[in-house]
């Protein structure tokens, strides 16, 4: 059988595989932007993301851990809608 | 489920819509089509109804756009956030906004219409085999006339069912051009240009010069979107796919995944990626759009988010075919505004119908081809566009209506009829489970409006289009794709159009003309049939373009009836009637129904 060739990956120019954005950044904008914590509680150099987590997960009725685990990882890369879960 | 704070909903319930632009994603009356589905899910269990209009004071604005689109919510480009709207109330308040820069689809790949080639206009079907390959794009392969082609079913090679891509090289739209392809290579300020540009606009879009010499005759068109190849991100967002082009030194006549380790998959905008690095995704499986409207008029009507994962106020994005109201929904919707007057709720049965395929406003075929993509095509589609109006009707109200009755009761205040027929020599005017009764035996008469059950129980609220049959005197009525004949007072139905031969392509019956001696002609939007009234079958080898047999009516009608020995032929509000002259069918009148018919 022929050799299986090595695939080659290049890198593409302006290629947004990933947001750049780590997981806890990714975390914070997402529990901002949909009503979860307030703009205040962002400044907090040691916010902990702990009550915001559980509220999120308990909106999204998925297991109440209040760590950013793969579950939570994961619905928060989901795409959705715009319109805050909380709050005006 | 949850609703706003304070409850804000609506307080009244004949809802208005206006749709204030589209995305180039798909076809306009697919768009369209997605819009009223998913309106028709929250009407089916409340006592909601949805009217489009065309004026910015509708209750509900629906509109696309990109990034910071005027609402100071800015959307965040592919993926991720894909559409947002308001709580029901004035100004901005109800409205629906969509984001443009995701790929809006049906949910499973982009929709491409087809033209010409054996399918009846049915739409690609993406991936497809052709020669062993597979493609999730059109193409030009097993052609030498550079027409982009797609096979409408997965496999070319055993079904051999196919039909003409929207290409520039079939037709072009609106621009001074007629409709007519583009000509390659065309001069444009003494350059040569052999495909599409966007060079002279501002407003980035394509077009092209329809004969060889723009500078001289200043003849040209716009180029159709090609939803099936344009790129997505990457660094070419909105531009086409170039095939085949050059990778790794290695030629590349379809998407790939070479060269990427998420296995996503993508083209080059230029025939060679490794002197030029310009590229971009290939269209995904897309949103679909029937689904996020449905979700986001939730919104307009006054639900916030539900924790429930399966109900459709849930905030993420989940395809899911049939039905999209959960019972969570239901609850939710009816806590607001109470059942519908219809029995017992239950969440309608929708299935995403196939988008039927949108024939270019302006192109009218002399003969399509009929080879197949690995044989030349005997002769394009070729033609000037039909004459038909340009404008709507000039025609004013011609007097005030006779009696003033309570708006909702009152004819002239309905903008689109469901139905209109002559039934026992006086026209019936149906809509939303009543009808009016014009009679102009004894002076006019206009009576009404009675509920449609009260003399034909059998039948829904919502019609498409009713026809007797002036021999025997039956009645058919026809509503999506059921069928009902009425007799007197007894009833056949309901039943499949399977039943009168029409295939499982036929969405709806639009209409039904005589022509006497037991036949007539049965409509389906753009293509009509033969039809044997006594048989109640249609002749499916008969199956005609509507501006062939009917050229200068418009091919989207959505109600066509006989008055008086003319064809009526309505679209929208207005409507174009057709004599028969010496065999052939000629339009003699475009008019507005409520002004020129019921003399509003």
């Amino acid at each position: 059988a022929p050799h299986q060739r090595q695939p080659t990956f290049v890198t593409f120019p302006r290629d947004l595989r990933t947001s750049n954005l780590t997981n806890i950044e990714l975390a914070q904008e997402y529990l901002y932007r949909y009503g979860y914590t307030r703009a205040a509680e962002m400044q907090g150099e040691k916010l902990s993301l702990r009550p915001a987590l559980l509220l999120l997960q308990k909106q999204l009725s998925l297991p109440q851990t209040g760590e950013l685990d793969s579950k939570t990882l994961e619905a928060i890369r989901t795409p959705r809608c715009g319109v805050p879960d909380l709050g005006k | 489920f949850q609703t706003f704070e304070g409850d804000l909903k609506w307080h009244h319930h004949n809802i208005t819509y206006w749709i204030q632009n589209y995305s180039e994603d798909l076809p306009r009356d697919v768009i369209d089509d997605a819009f009223a589905r998913a309106f028709a899910a929250w009407s089916a269990v409340t006592p909601l109804t949805f009217t489009r209009v065309h004026s910015r004071d509708a209750d509900i604005v629906i509109q696309f756009g990109v990034a910071e689109h005027g609402d100071g919510y800015p959307f965040d480009g592919k993926d991720g956030l894909l559409a947002h709207a308001f709580p029901p109330g004035p100004g901005i308040q109800g409205d629906a906004h969509f984001d443009d820069e995701e790929l809006w689809s049906l949910g499973k790949g982009v929709v491409v219409p087809t033209y010409f080639g054996n399918a009846d206009g049915a739409p690609c079907h993406f991936p497809f085999t052709f020669e062993g390959r597979s493609y999730v794009a059109c193409t030009t392969d097993g052609r030498s006339d550079d027409v982009p082609w797609c096979s409408t079913t997965a496999d070319y090679d055993t079904d051999r069912q196919f039909g003409f891509c929207p290409s520039e090289r079939l037709y072009t739209q609106h621009g001074t051009g007629d409709g007519k392809p583009c000509v390659f290579p065309f001069m444009f300020e003494g350059r040569s240009y052999s495909s599409c540009t966007t060079e002279g606009r501002s407003d980035g879009y394509r077009w092209c010069a329809t004969t060889a010499n723009y500078d001289q005759d200043k003849l040209y068109g716009f180029c159709p979107t090609r939803a099936d190849s344009t790129v997505i991100g990457g660094n070419s967002a909105g531009e086409l796919c170039v095939f085949p082009f050059v990778f790794l030194g290695k030629e590349y006549s379809s998407c790939t995944s070479e060269g990427r380790s998420d296995g996503r998959l993508w083209c080059a905008t230029t025939s060679n990626f490794d002197s030029d690095k310009k590229w971009g995704f290939c269209p995904d499986q897309g949103y679909s759009l029937f689904l996020v409207a449905a979700h986001e008029f939730g919104h307009a009507l006054g639900l916030d988010h539900s924790s429930v994962p399966e109900a459709l106020m849930y905030p993420m994005y989940r395809y899911l075919e049939g039905s999209p109201l959960h019972e969570d929904d239901v609850k939710g919707i009816q806590h607001l505004y109470g059942p519908g007057p219809k029995p017992d709720p239950r969440p309608p049965a929708t299935t995403t119908p196939k988008p039927q395929p949108t024939a270019p406003a302006t192109v009218c075929p002399t003969a399509p081809p009929t080879a197949y993509p690995s044989e030349r095509p005997t002769v394009g589609p070729t033609g000037a566009p039909s004459a038909g109006p340009t404008g709507p009707p000039t025609a004013g109200p011609s007097q005030a209506p006779t009696v003033s009755l309570d708006p909702t009761e009152d004819p002239c205040k309905v903008n689109i009829f469901d139905a209109i027929a002559e039934i026992q020599n006086s026209l019936h005017f149906f809509k939303d489970g009543r009808y009016w009764r014009l009679s102009e035996r004894r002076g006019r008469q206009l009576q009404g409006p009675f509920p449609i059950a009260s003399k034909w129980p059998a039948l829904p609220a919502k019609l498409d289009s009713a026809f007797e049959d002036p021999v025997s005197k039956k009645i058919f009525f026809f509503s999506g794709r059921q069928v009902w004949v009425y007799t007197g007072a007894s009833v056949l139905g309901p039943r499949r159009l399977d039943k009168l031969g029409l295939g499982s392509d036929v969405s709806h019956v639009t209409g039904v003309l005589p022509r006497g001696g037991g036949k007539a002609l049965l409509f389906s939007r753009e293509r009509f049939w033969r039809f044997d009234l006594k048989m109640q079958t249609v002749d499916s080898q008969s199956v005609t373009p509507v501006d062939r047999g009917f050229p200068g009516v418009p091919w989207n009608t959505h109600d066509i009836f006989q008055y008086r020995d003319k064809a009526y032929f309505c679209q929208d509000r207005f409507f174009w009637r057709v004599s028969f002259w010496n065999e052939v069918n000629q339009v003699d009148q475009v008019g507005y129904v409520t002004y020129d018919i019921l003399k509003c």
